[in-house]
This record gives C-alpha cells, sequence and structure tokens, in this order.
C-alpha cells in the first residue's frame, strides 16, 4: 500500500479520479499505487521524444485523447497497404481493440477528455494489421516498420488461448525479431512487449505461445486490484512483469479510450498490461535513450516487485530474484524504472552458449518422471560463447507423444532453481508432440550458467490411451543466454539497489524565490562592529569580518548579495535571479521572471524561471511563445518550429499548421506536391503519379483521384477507353469524363437503359435490353395478347416475363 | 482435430540480385512483387491474383513452376495463422 500523496498531481480528464492504478483518490484510505507512475511523472519524465506503436487493428488516429501524441510515421496499414491506421468500422466495433491498448500508453493529459496515458507525452502510431489475413509475410512485415524511428513495439494478441493450441512466430516474423533487437533503435535494439494469454479458464500455458515465449519478447502478465490472479491469467515462466488489470466484477478496472471518440472501463484482460509496461519503458528510455532491448529486461528484472500480489509458488533464486510463474519478477515499478535507467550502464555483450542431449530415445513412462541431464561449463572453453551470469535459459525439446496435454516439464538449474516450462492442458488432445518447440525461463535469471541441469518430464494421463504407446524424448538442446562478466558489477558501483532512490534535486528557482533584494537600502551600510580576531570567510575583502561565515564580511572580494532586511553575505558568483554588477561588485535583481540576465530590464534576461519561456528574439521571458515558436518545457526556452511549420507543440516537427507550399500529414508538414505528384513517405518527397492520373495518393494506377487528360475514370482507375460493359458518360459536378456501368447482364450498351448492343452469354438482346435465355416456352396467342395489351415488354420488372416468347409470336 | 491449413495467394521468395531480379522473376511466373518484407533483405512479397485468395489446399498451376527456378533460393506460400486479440 501507499498512502495518499499529498503532493497530489490533478488532472482535468474526466476519467482521471478512476485510474487508481496510477494514483489514490480518497484521502482518507490506502490505494494501490505501487506502480509509481505518478512518482515517475513527478521526475519529470513522461516520455517526451519516445515512439511508441501498437500492433493490432489500427488505431483511432482523430480520437481527441490521442490526436495530439499521434505519430504519422510510427504508423502503417499493412492491411491495406496504406499509411493511414485507422480501423475499420462496423456495427459491432470489432476493431477497437489497437485504440483501447494506445490510450493507454499515451492518451494526451489535461485536456478534458477520457483518461490519462502512462507516458502521456509519448508518441504515438499504429499498425493495422490484424484485419486481414494473418500471415507469416504480414507478422514480418509490421514487426520491421521503421525500426530506426520507432522505439517500442507493443502487441495485445497471439495464437489461439484456447489451452491447445501450440503456436508461435513463423521463419520471416523470427527474423524480423531479430533484426528488430540487432539493428533496430540504431543497433540498441528495438523493445517488444507481449500480453501474455488469456487462457487461463482453458488451463492454457502461455509457453505453448511463441510470442510471448520468445527472449526478444517482453511477457507482461496481470494482477487484480488486490494482488490475485484473474480468472483469464496464465501461467509461464517466461513472464517478466505485471501490471494491474481487470478482474472479478467487484475488482475496480481500467479506464482507456475507446473507439468512436469514447471511453471505456470494459474487462481489459492482459491486453492492457502491455502498452501499460510499453509506457513505462518510454518513461525509462525518456529518462536514458541509450538503454539496449537486453538492459530494458534488465532494469524490468532489477526493479518489479512482488509487493502485494499472491502466489504460492514466489520463489528466491540464487541470484535474490524473487519470481513467479504468474508474474515473473512482479509489479513493475514506474519510479525505480526512471531512476535506475537514469544511472544505467549498458549491460556487457550477450553471449549464446548451446549444448544438445545426445541423440538416445528416452522414453516417456505414464505415472512416472523422466530426469535428463546436461552438464554444462557455460562454453567457458569458448570466449565469445562464454556464458556465466544467467539472462534467458531456452530448452528446445523433440517430443513425440500421444496426448501433448498430459505433458509437465520442468526444468532444475544448477543452483536448483526449478521452472516449469509446461504445466498439463486438459483440453490439448494433440497427438504432435512438440517439434523442437522451444520453452524459455526467466526464473534463473542473474544465476551461475555452469553446473549440471536437469530437464524434468511427467506424464500423467487425464484419460484413457493406450498403455503401449509410450511418449518419447528424442532430444532435447539447452541453450543459454547470458554475459561473462557480472552484469552490474563490470561497470563500478552506478547500479544501487533499485529501492534506493535517488532523491531530485530541488529546484534552483524554489531555493531562489525568497530572498528580495531591496532596491532602496545601500549595500556597504554602516553597522557597529564587535571585536572579532578569529579568520575571516575567503570571499571577505580587505575590510575583514565580524565573525567566521561569508555573511560577516564587512567587504566582498567578488560580489554582495542581499540586504540588511534579508542579511548580506559574500559570494563568488551571483546565484540564479541575479546578475553580476562588477562595477559595484554586487549581485542584482533580474527583471520578473528571469532565471538568468546581464540586466535588469525584461529585454535582458538569458534564461526564465519556471512556468515561463526565453524568447531569444526579444531577450524576453514569455507566458506564451508566439506563432512559429514551440514552448520546450525542459529548456524554458521558446524553440523555432521547423522551417515547414508555421505552428506547432511540444517538438519543431509536430506541426500543428504548415507554411505555404506544404500541408500536414498527422503532424508533418508535407510539401504540396504539384498536379500528378504525390508526397512519398518513404523516400519523403513528391513522386510521379501513374501517367494515368493527374492526381493521386500513390504511385499505382488504383490510386488516382483524378484521371489525367484523355483518361477516363472508371472504378478507382483511368482508363483511356472504356471497357467492355463500361459506356463513357458525365457525372453531375464532376468535370471529367467517367465510364459508367452498363445495365445488368449487359456485355456492351451505348448509354444508360435500355441501350444494349451485346448480351452476357445467356442473355439475348430483346428490344436493346438482355434477358434471360430460359424464357417460358407455353405462351398462348390469349396469353400474348394480354402482354402486349398491358405492354408488359415496356415495363422491366416484366420484361423476362414471356417478352421474347411475344415477340417472336409477332 | 489438427486445424487445416488455409492457404493465401501471397508467397515469401528470397532472391539475390536485387529489387530488379525480383521484379523480373515474379512477372515470369504471373505474379505481382509487393516489394521487400520489412527489413529482410533479399526476401520480397509475391501476390498472384489469378490463384484463389484462400484455399485449404495448394493451387497448382503455371505460377507453381517458380517453386522450381534456380534463381529462388527459397520460398513458402502464406498460410492464414489463426492470431487473436488478447
Amino acid at each position: 500500500y501507499a498512502r495518499n500523496d499529498l503532493n497530489f498531481v490533478y488532472f482535468n480528464d474526466p476519467k482521471w479520479s478512476n485510474m487508481w492504478y496510477i494514483h489514490c483518490n480518497d484521502k482518507n484510505s490506502r490505494c494501490r499505487s505501487e506502480m509509481n507512475i505518478l512518482a515517475a511523472w513527478q521526475r519529470g519524465y513522461t516520455g517526451r521524444n519516445v515512439v511508441v506503436t501498437i500492433l493490432d487493428d489500427g488505431i483511432e488516429r482523430n480520437h481527441p485523447d490521442l490526436a495530439q501524441n499521434y505519430d504519422q510515421l510510427a504508423s502503417y496499414d499493412v492491411n491495406g497497404n496504406d499509411y493511414d491506421p485507422t480501423p475499420r468500422y462496423d456495427s459491432s466495433n470489432e476493431n477497437k481493440h489497437g485504440t483501447r491498448c494506445a490510450g493507454e500508453v499515451a492518451a494526451v493529459a489535461n485536456n478534458s477528455h477520457c483518461i490519462v496515458g502512462v507516458a502521456y507525452n509519448a508518441r504515438i502510431g499504429g499498425i493495422r494489421m490484424l484485419d486481414g489475413d494473418v500471415t507469416d509475410v504480414v507478422e514480418a512485415k509490421s514487426l520491421g516498420i521503421r525500426p530506426d524511428y520507432i522505439d517500442i513495439y507493443s502487441a495485445s494478441w497471439g495464437p489461439d488461448d484456447d489451452g491447445k493450441t501450440v503456436d508461435g512466430p513463423g521463419p520471416l516474423a523470427k527474423q524480423a525479431f531479430e533484426m528488430g533487437i540487432k539493428k533496430g533503435r540504431k543497433g540498441l535494439g528495438s523493445i517488444f512487449v507481449w500480453a501474455s494469454g488469456n487462457g487461463g479458464r482453458q488451463g492454457d500455458h502461455c509457453s505453448c505461445d511463441g510470442y510471448t515465449n520468445s527472449i526478444y519478447t517482453i511477457s507482461v502478465s496481470s494482477s487484480t486490484e488486490n494482488g490475485n490472479k484473474p480468472w483469464y491469467l496464465e501461467v509461464c515462466s517466461s513472464t517478466l512483469a505485471t501490471t494491474y488489470s481487470s478482474g472479478e466484477f467487484y475488482d475496480r478496472k481500467i479506464v482507456t479510450t475507446d473507439l468512436r471518440q469514447r471511453c471505456t472501463d470494459g474487462h481489459t484482460g492482459t491486453s492492457v498490461s502491455a502498452p501499460m509496461v510499453a509506457g513505462v519503458i518510454a518513461l525509462a528510455l525518456e529518462a536514458n535513450p541509450l538503454i539496449t532491448w537486453r538492459d530494458v529486461q534488465h532494469l524490468l528484472v532489477k526493479t518489479s516487485r512482488p509487493v502485494h500480489l499472491k502466489a504460492n509458488d514466489w520463489k528466491t533464486n540464487a541470484a535474490g530474484h524473487r519470481v513467479s510463474h504468474l508474474y515473473g519478477f512482479g509489479l513493475v515499478d514506474a519510479e525505480a524504472m526512471v531512476v535506475e535507467a537514469k544511472k544505467w550502464k549498458n549491460v556487457p555483450p550477450q553471449h549464446t552458449c548451446t549444448k544438445m542431449s545426445d541423440r538416445r530415445t528416452r522414453y516417456i513412462r505414464a505415472d512416472q518422471k523422466l530426469n535428463a541431464t546436461i552438464t554444462s561449463t557455460g562454453c567457458g572453453e569458448k570466449a565469445d560463447q562464454h556464458v556465466v551470469y544467467l539472462e534467458h535459459v531456452v530448452v528446445r525439446v523433440l517430443i513425440v507423444h500421444p496426448r501433448r496435454g498430459d505433458l509437465e516439464i520442468s526444468l532444475i538449474s544448477p543452483s536448483g532453481t526449478r521452472s516449469q516450462l509446461l504445466a498439463r492442458r486438459l483440453f490439448d488432445n494433440s497427438n504432435q508432440g512438440f517439434r523442437n518447440w522451444e520453452f524459455m525461463t526467466v526464473h534463473c535469471w542473474g544465476e551461475k550458467a555452469e553446473g549440471q541441469w536437469t530437464l524434468e518430464i511427467s506424464d500423467s494421463p487425464s484419460q484413457l490411451r493406450n498403455p503401449e504407446v509410450l511418449g518419447k524424448l528424442k532430444e532435447w538442446t539447452l541453450i543459454l543466454y547470458g554475459t561473462s562478466q557480472h552484469p552490474y558489477h563490470s561497470h563500478g558501483s552506478q547500479h544501487s539497489r533499485s529501492r534506493m532512490l535517488e532523491i531530485p534535486d530541488p529546484s534552483p528557482t524554489q531555493d531562489l524565490r525568497s530572498p528580495e533584494p531591496s532596491q532602496g537600502p545601500p549595500e556597504h551600510e554602516e553597522e557597529e562592529e564587535e571585536e572579532y580576531n578569529g579568520t575571516c570567510d575567503s570571499e571577505c575583502g580587505d575590510q575583514g569580518c565580524d565573525g567566521p561565515d561569508a555573511d560577516h564580511c564587512l567587504n566582498c572580494i567578488h560580489f554582495s548579495l542581499g540586504n540588511l532586511k534579508t542579511g548580506r553575505t559574500c559570494v563568488s558568483h551571483c546565484p540564479l535571479g541575479y546578475f553580476e554588477d562588477t562595477e559595484a561588485r554586487r549581485c542584482r535583481r533580474c527583471h520578473r521572471g528571469c532565471e538568468r540576465c546581464v540586466g535588469r530590464n525584461s529585454n535582458e534576461c538569458l534564461s526564465c524561471r519556471r512556468g515561463l519561456f526565453f524568447y531569444v528574439e526579444d531577450n524576453a521571458c514569455v507566458e506564451a511563445c508566439p506563432a512559429g515558436y514551440f514552448a520546450d518545457d525542459g529548456q524554458r526556452r521558446c524553440m523555432k518550429c521547423h522551417e515547414n511549420c508555421l505552428t506547432c507543440v511540444r517538438d519543431s516537427d509536430r506541426c500543428t499548421a504548415c507554411n505555404d507550399g506544404f500541408r500536414l500529414a498527422g503532424m508533418t508538414c508535407v510539401p504540396e506536391c504539384g498536379n500528378g505528384t504525390f508526397f512519398n513517405l518513404e523516400e519523403m518527397k513528391c513522386s510521379p503519379c501513374h501517367m494515368s492520373c493527374s492526381t493521386c495518393t500513390g504511385p499505382r494506377m488504383e490510386e488516382c483521384l483524378q484521371c489525367a487528360q484523355d483518361f477516363l475514370q472508371q472504378d478507382w482507375r483511368c482508363v483511356q477507353t472504356c471497357s467492355p460493359g463500361y459506356y463513357e458518360g458525365e457525372a453531375a459536378g464532376y468535370p471529367q469524363r467517367i465510364c459508367r456501368k452498363c445495365e445488368d447482364n449487359c456485355l456492351r450498351c451505348q448509354g444508360p437503359g435500355a441501350s444494349c448492343t451485346q448480351c452476357k452469354d445467356g442473355y439475348n438482346l430483346v428490344s436493346r435490353t438482355c434477358i434471360l435465355n430460359a424464357t417460358c416456352n407455353n405462351a398462348d396467342e390469349v396469353f400474348c395478347e394480354m402482354v402486349k395489351s398491358n405492354r408488359l415488354c415496356e415495363k422491366k420488372l416484366f420484361r423476362q416475363f414471356c417478352c421474347k416468347t411475344c415477340l417472336m409470336a409477332g | 482435430s489438427p486445424s487445416r491449413n488455409v492457404f493465401t495467394n501471397h508467397w515469401a521468395v528470397r532472391i539475390t540480385g536485387g529489387r530488379e531480379e525480383a521484379d523480373k522473376l515474379a512477372s515470369k511466373y504471373g505474379f505481382t512483387n509487393l516489394g521487400q518484407i520489412g527489413g529482410l533483405d533479399d526476401h520480397y512479397h509475391f501476390h498472384h491474383s489469378r490463384v484463389v485468395r484462400r484455399s485449404t489446399f495448394v493451387t497448382k498451376g503455371t505460377h507453381s513452376f517458380i517453386h522450381l527456378d534456380p534463381k529462388v533460393h527459397w520460398i513458402q506460400q502464406q498460410v492464414v495463422k489463426s492470431r487473436v486479440k488478447r
């Protein structure tokens, strides 16, 4: 529990009071704020300049809580193959998921709308990739979009959590992960955050999900407000950390942004936990942008805490880390993350040490335990593979088994730490076994690699099975990841214990607000001297002193500060808020609002006090920056907007209006491209449209907006002549000629209505209309008379009604 | 029962020689080259508009000969992966 914070930050967002997982709003009670997000904000970290994207079904980029932080360059529509990740709207709001996740990361603060994101100043994008057929190509493309621009990829999806699926990334997606961690963020490594599964009720195990189970992803699980296991949560050994999320109906829920510009506090499952951690990591990246993908994982291991999370398997591993199969290393702690990140030095390079078992088949007998061991030296004989201190441990198994769900697998480290790699799964009837499936554990993090590793496999038949068909462990491989040097000690003592938090420096302006030097009395006022024979302060001048301190000087070597009322003292340099009058040897007060200055006047400022911004053109401190400048809170300066921006907010390239010749694309000013060209976001320049277009949104012929001269528009393409089945026509209010569709069943026509000249197969041309061949064949004279006298053939509805017969009959 | 694969009319192909070579090979077998797959060098995304969009079996046709082309180092017809939002 944390006591209510007296320095409570208030935001005017209507759901702010419901965000119990971030702050305490009831002054008389305790509340759950162990994630310490508010404290991280109070240290000044809000995710500024960090780019997060949500891999999902799109994000509503014009949502009032997202628009300001929306980043077009962190977005893409893989399903539609364009740059707009806006979700497809339908009556069931099926595609709300990405928007909900996005808000949790970067909903704008204090905008009177909905909620506040964990990293409310981070940039947020969306990669729309779940609203269509998901394939290995789709996943690989999505995981590799702009890896040097996007810092964090957050995904809250995966293979079915039905307790019987074993599936993970395909070969391309695996390569994309590897490429991301090797080359992303200019070599620091992309950060992939993943929601562990929701298959708790199905007895699913997140080790059967190759995404959360990957060493490249940060797998995040959830806890209820009271620290209980939520009904949906899956256990597994690859979970790294936890956040709060929804639980039973009586537990409080998480609020976030929703489709159609709304808010929601619906059930969130583990999906909300990934973006929450993505937000916390964004805060840490703001504190230290140079941390690598592995540093982020070390930071989470080091700072996450069990607090009140209830699990009966909490254990302390041999490196002293408390860890559980439900919650990994525990609840994330945003404040500890930023504090540690700030002083973090990169961990040593990662080594990989692999050892394969002998190829002897071992039978897995029902109701017995099979133990297989590998003794590892941690590859001490090869310097580039040497692992002494562990990070992730992976076990690749080839197991043949008649019913996969009956298997339970554990790994015991040389230090005796037992991780359950797989629990029994009652719904998994598959006879496919595990074919080179990789299980992963983080439970041995920090332990020594060397020694005997034991793989323990149990087979407990849950239903009647043929006793003669035994499971077989055909081979297994132990893959140890870690470092040869101690990850922290090798850098000296900068890695303190995470809970020993640094105390923020008191603001210099706060200290200096009170001394208001009077303009009246002279500094060298005569005072009655008392006898003092001791040494003077080194700042005292030739007239000596009446005491040992700087405020006992009778005159000063450098500058005197203050006056008789407030007390005066000698200083070597004047503090902030004052300038040095070298002639008078006095510290004189700057103009109100100035922090540093060269004179008393308002246009003699060099920097400004908190809440004001230095405007360089006037050398003045202003409350609001003029057009063409934005207020930089960190530097307290008005900074110039990008040369293409007319106005901007928060960053020079976060434009809100553009100069002539440019237009807004998200918050970027891109050139207004002339006729026949479009702005190519990949190449960041105007590129030619297809020759058939005069204006377009892309290079392909299907991307025309208007057609070039001598071209006609036909179904979103521009053509030189109308295709069969179309005729040349005009559209009201549209300057261009277009191809209109002929009547149904008409292959060629001369215009609208009954003007067919040729019919499709199976139709006959009758009175310039195409009618089905299968006409009635029993029309007698009386019937035909009736048809003719009622002029049924002229009525479209009745054209098929024996007309051909009657016409033929005259 | 094991779920049946659903094959799409998209392929992932590994070809050396750059985009031009990939374009040539694509057009030779009736594919459209949709470009490199993310940051994966030499990996291209091919689409065939005359192959059925989703099918439970591998459709054979002239496009199938691309599998035999010596310039193709690796090729994989894309299969729909069941993915759920959490």
